[in-house]
């Protein structure tokens, strides 16, 4: 489902040429339940957003369900991220004036569904998470792994094909981290949905059926 | 050094009372190393808030060093806070538009420390923390764990009395981890430096000396 090729990213600092990712070669099946593990800085933010749609590569190809995304318009990369990635971003990205409800159905929004199923899928998503009773709760009135839920919550509700999943567990408890990770693990053994996670959590690795190991960019064999 | 009394925290949200602290006590001394620990939603995040002197109970008393930081007029409070107290934000709180070294230079603006020894001190914070050839990247070009150690780092810099560290582990890989914890756990041996954690990382609960259990707002005995 996911290709990707001699995957390389580097930014520029001045005259300094960082190489935040160095040729990354990575095949991904329907169904996997892969975690992307290393140290800080090694990459895996990177990696995530290169796969998301979310930033474009230096050098080196990306192909989603066998469409190279680099012959993809920013209109058509649009949609294609819109109908089959969902994102948990590491610094969870909620909107700050919508409440916790408006912010998990911010994405039915682009599609054509009616107010009530809206609802139920809404409030289904952040019963997931535990946080059915927080609904009208805005960003700020949430505590910080509150907000990581509602960021998951958000990303399950449009049963993307892909969820791309930035160290999801950071800000969570033992227990509420378990516990949504199993949610997780139902809906990737239920509907074959793919999550690639970034974590250092070894409960996120335990759960994982393939764990990638990134150092200074590259993958470590 | 520090000592709350019957500490409660009421938000209202709409007609709804969420209580998020529920008459705390607690006293702490000079060379404690305490992990407030407790799952997502417990009220961690706002007792680090109320002792840091960053928001005002709805009930209790706060004392720092016998003052009782209630009879303190705002310019007065925030004198304290800044001689006395470092903080690290659950979600880090960097300036955008500054470098990680111009981020940690910051608090000693305000003290009459000549150019040089600044540069020396926020050298000495970023190599703490492992950033030293970092010090050009503004935060955006960071990763999600280097943000969080450039945090970090700008706690440390003005060496303060307490420092309250709110989930300072949470992006950080177990090694990385490990390593600021140490050079915490030395600044907190050689100068008497009291670190309050909020945290759920048995890394940071095993080099505590002290742990104290929050749910729901309450000290669990
Ligand atoms: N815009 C940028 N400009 C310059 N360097 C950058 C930029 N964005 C990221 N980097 C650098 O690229 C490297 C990889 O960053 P990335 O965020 O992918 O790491 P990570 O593995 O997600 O780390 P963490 O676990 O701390 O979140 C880091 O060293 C970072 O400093
Ligand atoms: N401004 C606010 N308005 C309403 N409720 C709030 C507000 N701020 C926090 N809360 C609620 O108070 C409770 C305690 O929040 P707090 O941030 O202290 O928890 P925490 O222990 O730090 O959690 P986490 O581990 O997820 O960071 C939460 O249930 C939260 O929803
Ligand atoms: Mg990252
Ligand atoms: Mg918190």
């Amino acid at each position: 489902v996911v290709e990707v090729k001699e995957l390389t990213k580097e930014y520029y600092l001045g005259k300094t040429l960082i190489h935040a990712l160095q040729g990354i070669d990575l095949k991904i099946q329907e169904g996997e339940f892969l975690a992307i593990a290393g140290p800080s800085g090694s990459g895996k933010t990177t990696l995530l957003n290169l796969i998301g749609c979310i930033d474009l590569p230096t050098l080196g190809s990306i192909k989603i369900d066998n469409t190279d995304i680099g012959d993809l318009s920013s209109d058509q990369l649009a949609e294609l991220r819109a109908a089959k990635i969902g994102f948990i971003f590491q610094s969870f990205n909620l909107i700050p004036v919508l409440s916790a409800f408006e912010n998990v159905e911010y994405p039915l929004l682009r599609r054509k569904i009616k107010k009530n199923e809206r609802k139920e899928r809404v409030m289904n998503a952040l019963k997931n998470v535990g946080l059915e009773t927080f609904a009208k709760h805005r960003p700020d009135e949430l505590s910080g792994g509150q907000r990581q839920r509602v960021a998951i919550a958000r990303a399950l509700v449009t049963e993307p094909k892909i969820i791309l999943a930035d160290e999801p567990t950071a800000n969570l408890d033992h227990q509420t981290g378990t516990a949504v990770l199993e949610v997780m693990r139902g809906i990737n053994e239920g509907q074959g949905t793919i999550f690639i996670f970034s974590t250092h959590d070894p409960k996120v690795m335990s759960l994982a059926n393939r764990i990638v190991q990134l150092m200074d960019g590259k993958i470590v064999p």
